[in-house]
């Protein structure tokens, strides 16, 4: 160990341990997922981490979707919710497979199915008998949600929805394994019964054969282009073309269609957006955990990298002792810090207004929904640009992919955009606050 | 807002706009007591929320919608709406800090939380002095305070982004790494890099050598 940080670590005022657990749940939580870890550490096969910084987009799509099927094989369903850790913690330039499938999928089912809906799709969504993803967005409409244009017209005869993209403005948009991996989609759609629009819903659509992974019947799905980060998840878009799916597959907790057409409308609205709530929340976690990543980084670079003398003849000394490199770099440290206890805090109130909700308590989903959307923006924001700053106190070396930080900028940078733009998002806060 | 006008209490994360403020902040030293830096922040929303709402209303008594005021006035929403994110991140960090027994841990977080309220205090340095709630002699104190809570943070900062618990494989960074191995790191990995594997590389083989050539 370079005998700087040897220096720096006795001289610590406080045992690291002890704010480990604090952050991440506790002793128990740590020393599992410190385990599960060390137990695919010597595994022959994810030696290959530094491999896939050098694949082309196409290769990076198999090489994720190799290896997130060898750790859901390796773990089995039990370690679900460590997957996308022990993910990253193996391939940091990867993404996992199929991020969106437990992330929106199959929290969409759990948040959407009637009981009866619930028994047959759960069991299917988290055994991963089928890979879903979520189709929203469209090419031409993104937050203005009234404005989308795909239909979804009811047939009682059949009684059957016939679903339609009917203009290329339409064609759902996105990022995330819609175009290439997905075999099962939540789509969102105008509803349409005898001629009367009812607003949007979210129905369960299959797209792919289960056998061959084709097109199913008058849908086509793609990979709309290479984007700006996250590569190896597809970019993808979907037409369809007169799809029929039986009335059921409309998610029915709240608001159902009978056989006849008849429409009954549930209690709550806003009940649809529960599963963008949850992935807002992530993206805040998110954010506090690259940005921790890169302040690791650049604190232990900054201590390891010696220049310049403060005194003439006293030698060159650790960047980190220049008050311009402290004032930047803890700014990021703290922001770090505050990230994390306030996602904690919002987390928490997150699982429990949706629990609230799935009992029939709405009352607290407005103030969530408003706080998420702020918290979203300006923990991606923040997190951009402090990472941009560690970036930044590396010098030359930061730029170099080596560093690590080129990929967590960009990483980072896009979530700035994807679920939301933030200008839009904090808008939503200050709107909320206006009103109330 | 309109809720404020009205004299209704506002609960949840909006419940410290029910405050009046009225005093000034006279505790904001120095000493960067926690809870009057939060305080500070807090006043400052409320103002930026008041402010805004006073523009959106006169807008539309003067015969425009809420959507043509909303977005008339939306880049300075847009300001509001992030100091009253400030003050819930702030409000959290303070709140987490409370909550921590060990002393030595509590006392270095309650260092960095510091900073970070004050530094985004000092950042956003032109609110507080549109809205006259800091005297320039105050703003001169924060400063120095600020700055001197660097050398306070300055010997935990390794054990600081060491509590973050990430390991070498998860941070992927030469620089980074735990041990501190960063210049034989960074010669480790040009080693993987396809463009080094041949001596000559097949474009300068093709097209620079006989462009040279000629």
């Amino acid at each position: 160990i370079h005998p700087n940080l040897i220096k720096e670590r006795k001289g610590a005022t406080f045992d690291p341990y002890t704010l480990t657990c604090l952050l991440w749940g506790g002793d128990e939580v740590v020393k599992h997922k410190r385990n599960l870890v060390a137990s695919l550490e010597n595994d022959p096969n994810l030696q290959d981490e530094n491999l896939s910084d050098f694949l082309s987009q196409e290769e990076k799509i198999d090489f994720a979707i190799k290896k997130t099927i060898y750790l859901f094989r390796k773990l089995g369903m039990n370690e679900r919710e460590y997957f996308m850790f022990l993910f990253q913690n193996f391939y940091p330039s990867q993404q996992l497979g199929f991020p969106l499938h437990f992330a929106m999928f199959a929290s969409t089912l759990k948040l959407l199915c009637n009981p009866e809906q619930a028994n047959y799709w759960l069991p299917k969504a988290f055994n991963l008998e089928i890979v879903g993803s979520y189709a929203q967005t469209e090419l031409g409409h993104g937050t203005f949600l009234k404005g989308l244009e795909t239909t979804a017209v009811y047939d009682p005869l059949n009684e059957e929805f016939v679903l339609n993209t009917p203009t290329i403005t339409s064609t759902k948009w996105w990022s995330g394994q819609l175009g290439k991996v997905a075999n099962y989609c939540i789509i969102i759609a105008q509803l349409y019964i005898k001629n009367k629009c009812y607003g949007n819903h979210p129905f369960v659509l299959q797209i792919r054969s289960l056998e061959d992974h084709s097109f199913m019947p008058g849908v086509i799905t793609g990979d709309i282009g290479p984007k700006m980060a996250l590569n190896s998840i597809d970019n993808g878009f979907m037409k369809l073309d007169n799809v029929r799916i039986p009335r059921n597959q409309l998610l029915m907790k709240y608001d159902q269609v009978l056989k006849d057409g008849t429409y009954i409308s549930g209690p709550n609205k806003k009940s649809m957006y529960a599963s963008m709530m949850t992935v807002r929340c992530a993206i805040i976690m998110a954010s506090a955990q690259s940005l921790a990543a890169a302040c690791t980084i650049a604190v232990r670079y900054s201590v390891v990298r010696q220049q310049s003398e403060a005194e003439q003849g006293a030698g060159e000394q650790s960047v980190l002792n220049f008050q311009t490199q402290q004032y930047r770099l803890f700014s990021a440290l703290s922001t770090t810090y505050a990230l994390f206890f306030a996602w904690k805090s919002v987390n928490e109130a997150c699982q429990q207004i949706l629990t609230d909700a799935a009992q029939g308590k709405t009352d607290q989903f407005l103030f969530l929904h408003s706080i998420l959307a702020g918290l979203k923006s300006q923990s991606t924001w923040l997190a951009t640009k402090y990472i941009q700053t560690c970036r930044e106190c590396c010098g030359g070396h930061g730029v170099s992919s080596a560093s690590g930080l080129p990929l967590l900028e960009s990483h980072t940078a896009v979530s700035c955009t994807y679920e939301g733009d933030n200008t839009v998002m904090i808008l939503q806060t200050g709107k909320f606050l206006l009103k109330c | 807002a309109r809720d404020i006008f009205q004299g209704k209490n506002l609960v949840g994360f909006v419940s410290y706009l029910n405050a009046n403020y009225t005093t000034e902040h006279q505790d904001v030293d120095s000493n960067l007591h926690l809870s009057a830096l939060l305080r500070l922040c807090q006043h400052r929303s409320k103002r930026m929320l008041l402010y805004i709402s006073e523009l959106v209303f006169e807008k539309i008594n003067s015969g425009s919608s809420l959507e043509q005021a909303f977005n008339m006035w939306s880049n300075e929403i847009k300001n509001m709406a992030v100091a009253v994110c400030q003050v819930y991140t702030m409000e959290k960090f303070i709140e987490a800090i409370g909550q921590i027994k060990e002393n030595c841990l509590a006392s270095v977080l309650t260092d960095v939380c510091k900073f970070y309220c004050v530094f985004n205090i000092v950042e956003n340095i032109g609110d507080f002095l549109q809205f006259n709630l800091l005297t320039q002699e105050q703003i001169k104190l924060l400063k120095t305070a600020m700055y001197n809570q660097l050398s306070k943070i300055r010997p935990s900062a390794v054990a600081l982004v060491d509590a973050f618990d990430f390991s070498d494989r998860l941070l992927h960074s030469a620089l980074g790494r735990y041990d501190g191995q960063v210049y034989q790191a960074l010669y480790d990995y040009a080693k993987l890099a396809p463009i080094n594997s041949k001596e000559v590389h097949d474009s300068c083989k093709e097209h620079l050598l006989p462009f040279l050539k000629e």
